[in-house]
């Protein structure tokens, strides 16, 4: 710490490496050296990083990141020192599921790079003007390195159990991209993908949005969103949390979200330095 | 025998451009090189020691392994070289302006997978191919 200690006398190696704290431009020399071979412009300043809590305990990450810690487990293959015990019982599903269907696997596995997005839509306004019960999301596609393509892309968001009046009761939950918004007629949507579940069933549901996220990362100002409805067997469009579904104002490790997993089209050669 | 002594003869020259060589190569390695075969020199980077745990999910760091060391003539046992090294070797001692030095580089190279946030606090996972030296050898 601090002193110089030539290796070669320490370990009998004599690669003549000296070991010593860093000056503070030499640490950023060898900051902006690392950046650069993990192809990043510069050290990014996430607003909602990795709180010290979650440092230690990657169990209290938000839903997000905690999938995404699943697949990294899944592709490199080994547990991180994550303590499944703090996964809900969804996740280490994920996990096995990842891991052991074929097709999944090969796929995480072909994939260069995989990102979540956050739900940029602040407030939820759960009516529309026809007073029509929805939920809007809103992400960001528009700042993926170039060359990468989206092989694949899922809308995810937590269903929790319903008793009471729904308890025997399937709901229909359907997910449609916003085609346009107009001020003095209907918006114009385009159904995605559909989903029957049953009111007392609960976790992760996923939804495909494949082709949509395609066209938003090549033309983003296509980008206007998503919305979701649910309706009972009886076509009664309800509320969405009466049905058990968990938005941005619920628990941090429910909140919904994308994902999406890209191929790069052509291999990033580093600038030499 | 004639033979032997012109083998000698040669042997003087081959010594004489060895040592010829072995000069060039003192001044081509640095000392700590001249007595190290050329194997893999272990290197960590860690992500926390950076200040980047913020930022970083996962992993803690990585392996930045690099090779060292001389590809010289004869081989030892535990030394991966090829074939083309060991002649490339032999043929640099008699020309050792016109024809290179094997040099010392990885010859396996295993994938590291990076989880980190950006800054839209976004969550990335990305696979960087080749990026930890396993073995080192002779090319």
């Amino acid at each position: 710490q601090g002193s110089l200690v030539n290796s070669s006398r320490r370990s009998g190696m004599d690669s003549g490496f000296l070991y010593r704290r860093l000056k503070s431009h030499e640490k950023r020399e060898m900051q902006k050296e690392i950046l650069s071979i993990l192809g990043l412009p510069h050290r990014p300043r996430p607003v909602h990083g990795l709180s010290p809590a979650q440092q230690h305990q990657p169990g209290k990450l938000n839903s997000a990141p905690l999938f995404m810690l699943d697949l990294y487990n899944a592709m490199s293959g080994q547990e991180q020192g994550v303590d499944t015990k703090g996964w809900s019982q969804s996740h280490q599903l994920k996990v096995k599921s990842l891991l052991s269907s074929p097709q999944d696997s090969a796929f995480l596995n072909d994939a260069d790079m995989v990102m979540s997005f956050v739900n940029l839509v602040e407030y939820d306004k759960e009516l529309s003007p026809r007073l029509r019960h929805h939920k809007e999301f809103k992400f960001n596609l528009s700042q993926i390195p170039e060359g990468e393509a989206v092989t694949a892309a899922e809308f995810r968001i937590y269903k929790d159990c319903v008793m009471g009046s729904f308890e025997n009761q399937t709901f229909l939950i359907s997910i449609y991209q916003v085609l346009a918004e107009h001020r003095t007629r209907d918006t114009e949507f385009f159904l995605l993908d559909t989903q029957t579940v049953w009111a007392t069933d609960e976790g992760w549901l996923e939804f495909d949005i494949t082709a949509t996220s395609n066209l938003w990362v090549m033309n983003p100002q296509h980008n206007l969103g998503l919305h979701l409805s649910v309706e009972t067997k009886h076509g009664q469009n309800i509320n969405t949390r009466a049905a058990g579904l968990v938005g941005r104002d619920g628990p941090y490790d429910k909140q919904p979200f994308m994902v999406a997993f890209f191929k790069a089209s052509e291999v990033h050669l580093r600038t030499t330095r | 025998s004639a033979t032997s002594k012109r083998k000698n003869q040669n042997r003087s020259r081959y010594t004489q451009s060895q040592d010829v060589s072995r000069v060039s190569s003192v001044t081509d390695y640095n000392s700590s090189d001249l007595k190290t075969a050329c194997r893999k020199h272990e290197l960590y980077v860690s992500f926390q020691d950076l200040g980047w745990q913020d930022w970083i999910i996962a992993p803690k760091g990585y392996a930045a392994n690099y090779c060292g060391g001389e590809c010289s003539f004869p081989l030892n046992a535990h030394m991966n070289a090829t074939n083309h090294a060991i002649v490339q070797t032999l043929v640099h001692l008699m020309n050792p302006e016109y024809v290179p030095k094997p040099c010392c580089a990885p010859t396996k190279l295993n994938a590291i997978s990076v989880l980190f946030f950006d800054d839209n606090s976004n969550v990335i996972l990305k696979k960087y191919r080749n990026m930890v030296v396993r073995a080192c050898g002779c090319h």
